[in-house]
């Protein structure tokens, strides 16, 4: 194990089979995912994921019932509330930096981290509403200490502009959010609905998690 | 930490969206224990963009609720056996059913503590049929009515279709075929079940790992 995305030919031979070398991904959203060295002794695994939709859409979410939230579960889950979950855009995930136990200087960080993300959609379907973001912001990793800030914002805009539909955009995602994780977990299906018969729908799922895992979300 | 990420091209309204993935969590991704610590930061989002078209999902009387709720589940079941296989250290995959029970929150709660007991977990480390912690554990899972000691029964189920191993019939140990319970011990995948009573008709699922050295080690070494 080692606090890294779990790339190409370190992922255990037994757990190789879990990671997909294809998909089938939704229509109108797009992943990406650069290197923001979140932590300074990664020195070239991706640390950043961006999932955005090509236009608003619906978000919900639920998040865990500790008492000590980390600030971007505040964070989101205020925004959400705040847009009735309307007009999302975005999800930005860092790894490596929890934000969590880091009181108010660490919700103006996961704020700045959404605000960032935001003006990757400065299109006219995302014109400022009086609602503030439209960006879910998640981190993990260590907590305890405050996010090195000044690199993800930096990075951001390179994630922005990588964004793809690829399985391998989707892919670079699901490693980039990992933290102990041994291999990237990522999913998708296809299915379709008795209400659009001739509609073919499609599903994308990604997780991280290999330790402090029991999760009770609300 | 456990963070999930989940888009659909689906058109779903945003009260329908969290009513179905509240749902799809409970069964799910609230469903699994690695080492019993609840994180800080646990979150899993569901976005709904509506792209591939199709009339909207707005409650669940929306024609295609139902057939939606079970895909999510389904789907977000899936993906949380993928961070269960991934559990730090962990060298099983174990699925905890327990059936019988009064009511889904009484077979949970009796699931949840089987799957975070220390010594449940050591014991599938070592290879162990032992029934005693599994017992032991459903017994002291708080607040449950459903558990009939009389009544309890625990089997290993293996996970290639053989007949189940009976360890425990209505709370008399069996004699038990220890080559047997070595050889399904063995493989990676493994299902405890757990039938509480003779009248429930309840049952729930949960998925969780075994405990070895080398959790240690690697929390050992992590420094925050």
């Amino acid at each position: 194990r080692r606090y890294s995305a779990p790339g190409e030919g370190s992922i255990p031979p037994a757990k190789q089979k879990y990671v997909p070398t294809s998909g089938t991904y939704p229509k109108g959203f797009l992943a990406a995912s650069t290197h923001a060295g979140v932590k300074p002794s990664n020195t070239k695994f991706d640390d950043l994921a961006l999932i955005a939709s090509e236009s608003p859409c619906s978000g919900a979410a639920v998040f865990t019932k500790n008492k000590f939230q980390a600030a971007p579960v505040t964070v989101t889950r205020d925004m959400l509330k705040r847009r009735g979950g309307s007009g999302i855009r975005a999800v930005v995930v860092n790894s490596g930096c929890a934000n969590a136990v880091t009181g108010k200087g660490g919700i103006e960080d996961a704020v700045r981290m959404g605000e960032e993300t935001d003006k990757c959609f400065e299109d006219e379907s995302s014109q400022p509403d009086g609602n503030g973001s439209r960006t879910v912001v998640m981190s993990t990793g260590v907590i305890g200490q405050r996010l090195p800030l000044r690199r993800i914002i930096h990075k951001i805009p390179v994630a922005c502009s990588g964004l793809g539909s690829t399985h391998q955009h989707w892919l670079s995602a699901a490693r980039a959010i990992c933290t102990t994780d041994t291999f990237p977990k990522l999913l998708s299906r296809s299915f379709a609905l008795p209400s659009a018969p001739d509609t073919t729908y499609s599903l994308v799922g990604m997780t991280k998690g290999a330790g402090m895992i029991h999760p009770n979300m609300a | 930490t456990l963070l999930g990420i989940l888009c659909t091209d689906a058109p779903i309204a945003p009260s329908a969206l969290q009513a179905l993935l509240s749902a799809a969590i409970d069964k799910s991704f609230n469903s699994i224990s690695i080492d019993g610590d609840t994180s800080t930061n646990d979150t899993v989002a569901l976005l709904a963009n509506g792209a591939a078209g199709g009339p909207l999902i707005t409650s669940a009387s929306s024609p295609g609720y139902a057939e939606m709720q079970q895909t999510l589940t389904a789907f977000a079941v899936d993906l949380a056996k993928l961070v269960v296989r991934d559990g730090e250290g962990a060298t099983k995959f174990v699925t905890i059913r327990v059936t019988n029970a009064a009511s889904y929150a009484d077979a949970k709660k009796v699931a949840s503590t089987i799957a975070r007991s220390p010594l449940v977990k050591t014991a599938l480390y070592g290879k162990d049929a032992n029934w005693g912690r599994i017992l032991c554990a459903t017994g002291y899972a708080e607040g449950v009515d459903s558990v009939v000691p009389a009544e309890t029964s625990v089997s290993f189920v293996p996970t290639d279709g053989s007949a189940e191993l009976k360890l425990l019939v209505k709370g008399e140990p069996e004699k038990v075929d220890e080559a047997r319970a070595a050889e399904i011990l063995e493989a990676e995948d493994l299902e405890i079940l757990v039938r509480l009573s003779e009248r429930g008709g309840q049952e729930a699922v949960y998925w969780t790992g075994d405990f070895s050295h080398e959790y240690v080690t690697i929390n050992g070494d992590y420094r925050t």
